[in-house]
């Protein structure tokens, strides 16, 4: 463990606090992408169906299990309790397009063709495309609320921070893992656009506006 | 490259 990793961490924890809260407090899910939250519902699972074959440490496992609990509970916010305020119409992204790339580029390129491994290796692939729902839906509202801002720059930020996790584990530790890197990358430059609105402009104090 | 025999990353 380094300390960008238990940034990234924390921050990610951060990120699904906000957007509970958020969910939670305002009674209302407007803004939020149900599709990506269930991409991530799919990326945790498909991720951590080790919890009941490996034990890392008592910090791993807590972590899995309340990345997982956040994420089921925020698709029973959306989809169920607060499904009034779920805005359908603007959260028209093709899931699909993204999902079934996911599970091919998996069984093609992977550290091990077997069942845990390959699962591991679509979950990391559909990871770094998952948030691409809700960029979308912020584009085509053409605006977020700050709350909503927060939460993706927190989200964004966890695997920007892994990055440099990679970077110093590489170095300290010559362990890489090429597959969960290059994915870490990708996911991180889609943020990108959003990072240098949220720096510019929220920051500020200004509402969040994408060009749609 | 490496494998990984678990994945101790989140």
């Amino acid at each position: 463990m380094n300390v960008f990793r238990l940034l990234g961490d924390l921050s990610h924890l951060i990120a699904v606090i906000i957007l509970l809260q958020k969910i939670w407090h305002t009674r209302s899910c407007a803004g939020i992408s149900g599709k990506s939250q269930v991409l991530f519902a799919l990326v945790y699972t498909a991720r951590y169906l080790d919890l009941v074959s490996t034990y890392v440490s008592l910090y791993n496992t807590f972590m899995k299990v309340i990345f997982l609990i956040s994420s089921y509970a925020t698709i029973y916010f959306i989809y169920m309790k607060f499904r009034a305020t779920y805005d359908r119409n603007h959260d028209t992204f093709r899931i699909e397009f993204l999902i079934l790339p996911s599970v091919l580029l998996a069984l093609l390129i992977n550290h091990q063709f077997s069942f845990l491994e390959v699962l591991w290796t679509f979950s990391i692939y559909l990871e770094s495309v998952a948030i691409l729902p809700q960029l979308f839906m912020v584009s085509k509202t053409g605006e977020a609320e700050s709350i909503t801002s927060h939460y993706l720059f927190a989200l964004g930020s966890y695997r920007g921070l892994y990055i440099f996790n990679w970077i110093y584990r590489y170095w300290s530790e010559q362990h890489y893992d090429i597959i969960a890197i290059v994915a870490g990358v990708v996911q991180t430059v889609l943020y990108c656009d959003f990072f240098y609105l949220y720096v510019t402009k929220v920051l500020k104090g200004k509402k969040l506006q994408l060009p749609a | 490259p490496q494998v990984e025999e678990s994945h101790d990353e989140l």
